[in-house]
């Protein structure tokens, strides 16, 4: 059959249907074996930032969307949170692979890690359900939803979500070509204008790297 | 992917990129 645009969107769905079908709502065996793995056990602190951020994304859903839709909100969150800790226990198995390192404590403890990972997860739920929705334009929107909506709600600096997203398309396998396409434009953009703004940790970055070869350039001491 | 532009180089993972290794 031609592929229309309701028809790419729907296998989409179905394609992210399937993924998610067998995923975890909470941490897998696994993650919970690399949580105790690690010199300081993250598991509580992950769980209650699913939790709390929860709360943020479903009234920032629900606010933009309408109170109607809270529900459609909670639901989205529940499929994002699944992909989160699906593509984390990827992510980990390769890392471990790569590395042959087994405790994660730093990375498994850093929140710009946990909270890129899931915006990445939720952005490609939304970008996901939202060409449905633009389909169907069945829902009141006040608010476009779509990127750079979900990093402004997390709270989270573009450059940080830009770090995260080729780790998460080698992570996950089974992105259809539309969810690959749609985080490379979401890259695009930080690249082109969003990572560019004041505050962003792009510019602490060059500054390091310029540092760096700066100390490169210095002729030794002779001490040395 | 094999569409997506692969730009990590050999060596650099999510721990490097997340100054977490």
């Amino acid at each position: 059959l031609p592929q229309t645009p309701v028809r790419a969107a729907m296998s989409t769905i179905q394609q992210l249907m399937i993924i998610l079908n067998s995923a975890n709502d909470t941490p897998s065996d696994n993650l919970l074996f690399y949580f105790n793995n690690c010199t300081v056990n993250p598991h509580e602190v992950i769980v209650k930032r699913i939790e709390n951020m929860g709360i943020t994304f479903k009234n920032k859903f629900a606010e933009a969307v309408g109170q109607g839709c809270a529900e459609i909100g909670s639901q989205r969150y529940k499929i994002g949170v699944r992909l989160y800790y699906r593509v984390m226990e990827s992510l980990l198995k390769s890392e471990e692979k790569r590395l042959s390192v087994h405790n994660f404590s730093k990375l498994l403890n850093n929140d710009i890690f946990h909270i890129s990972l899931l915006a990445c997860a939720l952005e490609l739920v939304m970008a996901t359900y939202g060409t449905s929705r633009n389909a169907s334009q069945s829902m009141k929107v006040e608010t476009d939803l779509s990127f750079p909506w979900i990093i402004n709600i997390l709270d989270l600096k573009a450059f940080e979500l830009y770090m995260i997203v080729e780790s998460f398309i080698k992570a996950e396998p089974s992105l259809t070509r539309e969810m690959i396409k749609h985080l490379e434009g979401c890259e695009h953009k930080i690249m082109e204008s969003l990572a560019w703004q004041q505050n962003s940790p792009l510019f602490e970055l060059i500054k390091q790297s310029k540092d760096r070869e700066g100390q490169a350039d210095e002729p030794e001491p002779a001490n040395y | 992917t094999q569409d997506y532009h692969f730009g990590l180089e050999e060596g650099e993972g999510i721990s490097e990129l997340f100054d977490c290794d």
